[in-house]
């Protein structure tokens, strides 16, 4: 299973 | 603050530039994002200032005819190749996809995490630490503390949100300043100026 990252942080 | 103070004072002792630097390095290998996805105004705009304004402080430091006469040149002798290399090796190694944008995400996430160590060297040597200086690090320390809080709140809100790269970098991170945030409230406390212990 991918690890899926949302890259909402800064 | 950091580039109000130099813009005001047009002073920059006890200012490091390779910490500078290696944030501009770690902006632009994060945030190349911006010219392929949209997540919020917001967003954008605080992506564009990171850059913008230590693209500033770099300016100041190495080309203003009076602020780079205060730079502490001899003092600010971090080598940073020791802090790249090593995050390139990891993010080369260990990340979540093969590719060159996430390959520069991940090292963005490992340099940050290492990037305050040259100012926090040069902090030490110097002798009595410029209030507004003492503040900008206690600020830049304190705004990754504040994200440990964030991502606590986050995976205990949001189904499935789990960042582990981010996590222990980011706690990493956190570690490194607490030394300096122990002697920063010392010297709030005490009324005194900041001066770390060599």
């Amino acid at each position: 299973e991918k690890e899926e990252e949302k890259k909402d942080e800064l | 603050v950091l580039l109000l103070k130099i813009h005001a004072t047009k002073n920059c002792s006890g200012v490091s530039l390779k910490t500078q630097e290696l944030y501009a390095i770690v902006f632009v290998t994060r945030y190349l994002d911006l010219l392929f996805s949209f997540i919020s105004l917001y967003n954008t705009i605080m992506k564009l200032i990171f850059i913008g304004s230590s693209a500033c402080i770099i300016w100041y430091i190495r080309f203003h005819r009076v602020v780079s006469q205060t730079y502490d040149r001899e003092q600010d002798t971090f080598r940073v190749i020791f802090l790249i290399l090593p995050c390139l090796l990891l993010g080369i190694f260990i990340n979540h996809e093969f590719t060159i944008t996430e390959i520069l995400w991940t090292f963005s996430i490992y340099l940050e995490a290492v990037a305050i160590l040259p100012q926090l060297v040069l902090l030490q040597r110097t002798k009595n630490v410029d209030t507004l200086t003492g503040n900008y690090v206690f600020l830049l320390g304190g705004y990754r503390a504040l994200y440990l809080l964030n991502w606590i709140y986050r995976f205990l809100t949001e189904p499935g949100y789990r960042q582990w790269i981010v996590w222990i970098s980011g706690t990493i991170q956190t570690a490194i300043y607490c030394d300096f945030f122990y002697y920063y409230f010392q010297s709030w406390r005490r009324n005194e100026k900041l001066s770390l212990p060599s």
